[in-house]
């Protein structure tokens, strides 16, 4: 017989850590490195402050040979975490703050307690966290993983008077730096690039110090979180909004009618039923949903509160027409028709069929307008005025493909995206590379499965440039992609291109750097290391490259013919 | 202020759907595909059943453009799933069989959830499941999932007579088969070489028939369960090896004492202590754990069953040699010494402290034996009667970090493996490629992190190898690995071989097959498309293409001789 068996998700991450990027010492403690950094830059984004960040990696025992024994220490001056938060955010695995839709550097709510388990399962160490949110007093745990029920164990719990706020995170785990060295180098280095705002210093284990001041004094405007964009929502998506618009109808007790009368402003009064249906319609706009519908009922029931709290609404059977309900005075089960004229009976609709197909368009998604909304209502074959929660799931399924052939859509709004920008690419690029043609490019914001995202894209050539053959800088949400080329989006986009085409075959001294930014990057795996070929991501990137290129083809040119005359 | 939050194993594979090989409609129609026919060639192996697996393909309209809807049907003849199991196997993620130590193709208990969770989320359409066990009954489940909550939503459940075990499941998907197809053939081809005692059918959207029918008709051992391997077994293992080898003290009520009496064959007499001490030295062999310890509880109490049912244990101190308990009859707490010299002191000692550190390693590991312990013992700086209870946390990581840096420790019992085999791997590859130049090896069994793994690969060299350039045919657990090569250990080290050495450079009509079976392969993504470079298993493919690639270069050093003498 088969024995079947549920893991909690620490199980699954604890038994399958490659997953997550950390299969061996050297990866690991560059994974662990990546991210705390992430973390510390993440909070400091969320709250406009300018991040100080403090790398520290050291040897246990300095003599021993690799791998072995390191702690590592991330501290930020960011918001911290809340005291009831600490054990959890870091215990727990799946459980986070960055589930919104909004860009940030983390999204799974996996990272830190990832780094935090293999430090305990390679060392048997704690991990201290050091958080100050007030910038008086630092809470210190001392915590440890129970793997199996996915949840913290509190080992000590102090506090101590600070100055400052932010956050500090300490494990022990074992790595490789001799492995490892080069790669967290290039990580610090090519992150100061991507945030030129951000100061990172870096103590390595050979007692090296490496210090990245911040290049500029202004933060970029932290992104907000938005609605979806419609393009390529899917049904499971579309399904929660929908249960999210529609209302249960309240259960007419005691508190309800109370709080009617309250909003009604007419506490102790027991008015006529007319008198009360007069007040409600005076006050109807101040009125909230639940009031609204309970004196709905009220309006087909025809009665005031004291008779009201005699009965038990039973059933609503609105394409019916019908409203049953249970007469505590004669126990027994009666029904009233309602008035499909009436505009109560509207408001009943509403509620338990949800709103029409355009108001659920341009109240649920980002940038639909009414005439946009009636558009899409016809491409799709829907009356405008369907009601939402009437639709079958055959229905639903075709509203979802609808949304992914509609063309008409707007460009998300960007507002939940933070890019680099054209300039300070260019500029940083030009500094880096030194080269002697150099192009930059953001793409217009663009949308995949309804999130929104923006690419942007540098090609440089020539100059100082001292690699040969195609070198690509990617970035994803300004955390740079240091490993797994092989498997990453573009660097399938970038092998497609025909470069002999734009003059630049065989072995050219090129660089491209690609930063992709979204409310939620499609990484292949957990461990943040490769974008999935999404066909709109791909679609982009292909035609930044291809608009670049020609430039490039163009400099090329020039520079051939420049050449040849001069050998003339 | 920061709101967290908890997401479900459900809810976050729905969010990163891309970790799962789920991106686009053509991947997604191929690891959907995967996803199945693993699933039934698992569940034939696992009871020793030669595999007939059918899939279907079939566009629900035909004249519409890719991507559109599909559905999806893999049939096998194994042994189904029993009824009670079958809504969660389908609708919940990490929930499976498959979490022991024994070599198969699936390991996350995620894959079939995932393909249906796809389907749902595209076309809103549930699961059907068919299952038999007994092959006179089938269940047919029709299933959607509740993906915020990780549990199946049973919409129908019916059954129907037949006249075979198996299991059926049936997928309505989004997909795009006309950039799928030829990865899909591909797979399906490959995995029939692979698995050549399996019959595969495969009818297409476009009415095409595969068929693969067996190529041998006895099945490979079907792999066992087996101890894990010491070497790189970490900390949370070991951790959880020596939970298991605890031991509670029972408690002593009257159900407890009635089962000693009975054990002892003593059921209504009511002996004096000194009697029942001496029919249980005799009776000592026969009796379980749990009696044992009462016993030697009742040896420190010098009490017979009458006043042991008016006293209950409070505490057993063994370090200091106290039991501590209270007596009902003064209520009052009471102590009694312990003598250490005593067996039975001996054995509360193993109960509470566990076993010996020798004890521990030949019990817990596989291919142990008494001497292997005490050499590993003085190894790493333990006493071999060390007490494995008793270990600091300290030393449970010098523990895990010496099983590490032991040499001495047997290569790993294979048992639990299934690899292909040398001669089977030739005949397959001189089948498929007809070469010029073949040699095949198979590595002895090796361990990374506990896990035994076996390397088996080949080399073939011209004939009728049509591709330029090194093709590489990547397997693990007798499954192809079609996608991700970039980032695949495999790929790693043979892009690290200089091929000059070896007479092949420039693009040579070389092939490279690669299979690694293991209790448990390191996959970087839960898409199970690319395996990480874990060192062991990184050194034994290293060793395995050298060894073939100077046999490559003899050949081709013949060759180029018999040219130039040609020439001559
Ligand atoms: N330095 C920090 N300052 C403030 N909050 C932090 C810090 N580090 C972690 N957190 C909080 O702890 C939570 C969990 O962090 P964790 O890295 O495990 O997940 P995540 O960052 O949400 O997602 P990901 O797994 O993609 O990194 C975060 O969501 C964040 O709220
Ligand atoms: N065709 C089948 N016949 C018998 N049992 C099956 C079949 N398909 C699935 N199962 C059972 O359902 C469980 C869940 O399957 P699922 O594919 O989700 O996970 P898995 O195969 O255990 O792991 P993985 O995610 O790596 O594929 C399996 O462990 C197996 O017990
Ligand atoms: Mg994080
Ligand atoms: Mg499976």
């Amino acid at each position: 017989k088969e024995k079947f068996n549920q893991i909690s998700p620490s199980e699954f991450f604890y038994r399958n850590r490659d997953l997550a990027g950390f299969s061996n010492p050297s990866r690991s403690l560059y994974t662990a490195v990546r991210e705390f950094v992430e973390n510390g830059l993440d909070a400091c984004d969320s709250k406009g402050i300018l991040p100080d960040i403090h790398l520290t990696i050291k040897a246990v025992d300095q003599e021993k040979p690799d791998p072995k024994p390191y702690i590592l220490t991330v501290k930020d001056n960011g918001p911290g975490i809340e005291t009831k938060h600490v054990p959890l955010a870091f215990g727990t695995v799946l459980y986070g703050s960055k589930f919104g839709l909004k860009q940030a550097r983390g999204m799974f709510g996996l990272g830190a307690t990832m780094a935090i388990l293999y430090g305990q399962i390679t060392t048997n160490k704690p991990v201290t966290v050091k958080s100050s949110t007030d910038g008086k007093t630092m809470e210190i745990f001392e915590l440890l993983l129970d793997i199996q029920k996915n949840k913290p164990v509190i080992l000590k719990h102090t506090t101590k008077d600070v100055s400052k706020k932010g956050l500090s995170v300490s494990i022990c785990l074992e790595g490789d730096y001799s492995k490892a060295g080069s790669k967290i180098r290039d990580y610090v280095y090519q992150t100061s690039l991507i945030t030129p705002y951000a100061s990172i210093t870096f103590d390595d284990p050979k007692g090296e110090k490496y210090s990245y001041p911040r290049m500029i004094n202004t933060m970029p405007k932290p992104p907000t979180i938005i609605r979806p964009h419609p393009y390529g929502t899917d049904v499971e998506t579309i399904r929660r909004m929908i249960v999210d618009s529609q209302f249960e109808i309240p259960t007419i007790d005691d508190i309800m009618i109370e709080k009617v009368r309250k909003d009604l402003g007419l506490s102790k009064k027991n008015l006529s039923f007319t008198a009360i249906m007069e007040k409600a319609k005076k006050k109807w706009k101040t009125l909230s949903r639940q009031v609204r519908v309970v004196i709905a009922l009220m309006s087909f029931l025809k009665m005031d509160f004291e008779k009201l709290s005699k009965i038990r609404i039973e059933d609503l059977d609105v394409p019916n027409k019908k409203l049953f309900y249970w007469d505590f005075g004669d126990s027994t089960s009666k029904s009233v028709e309602m008035d499909p004229e009436s505009q109560y009976y509207k408001q009943l609709t509403n509620t338990t069929q949800g709103e029409t197909l355009t108001a659920f368009l341009t109240k649920k998604f980002q940038r639909v307008g009414p005439s946009t909304a009636i558009k899409f209502a016809e491409f799709a074959g829907f009356k405008p005025e369907k009601r939402i929660g009437t639709m079958t799931n055959q229905e639903l399924a075709h509203l979802s493909d609808s949304l992914q052939k509609f063309d008409d859509f707007m460009g998300p709004d960007s507002s939940c995206l933070a890019p680099l920008g054209e300039a300070p690419l260019e500029k940083g690029m030009t500094k880096f590379f030194k080269p002697d043609f150099l192009t930059v490019l953001q793409r217009s914001a663009s949308a995949y499965s309804g999130f929104p995202f923006i690419v942007e894209m540098g090609i440089a050539y020539g100059g100082e440039i001292s690699t040969r053959g195609i070198k690509v800088y990617r970035y994803a949400n300004r955390i740079p992609l240091l490993y797994d080329e092989g498997s990453d989006v573009v660097m399938k986009v970038v092998n497609e291109i025909d470069w002999s085409r734009y003059k630049a075959k065989g072995d050219p001294p090129l660089v491209i750097v690609s930063h992709i930014c979204s409310t939620r990057i499609p990484y292949k795996t957990a461990g943040k290391e490769n974008v999935a070929d999404r066909p709109e991501i791909e679609r982009e990137l292909k035609l930044a490259i291809q608009f670049m290129a020609r430039k490039l083809s163009v400099f090329m040119n020039k520079r051939g013919q420049a050449e040849a005359a001069k050998k003339r």
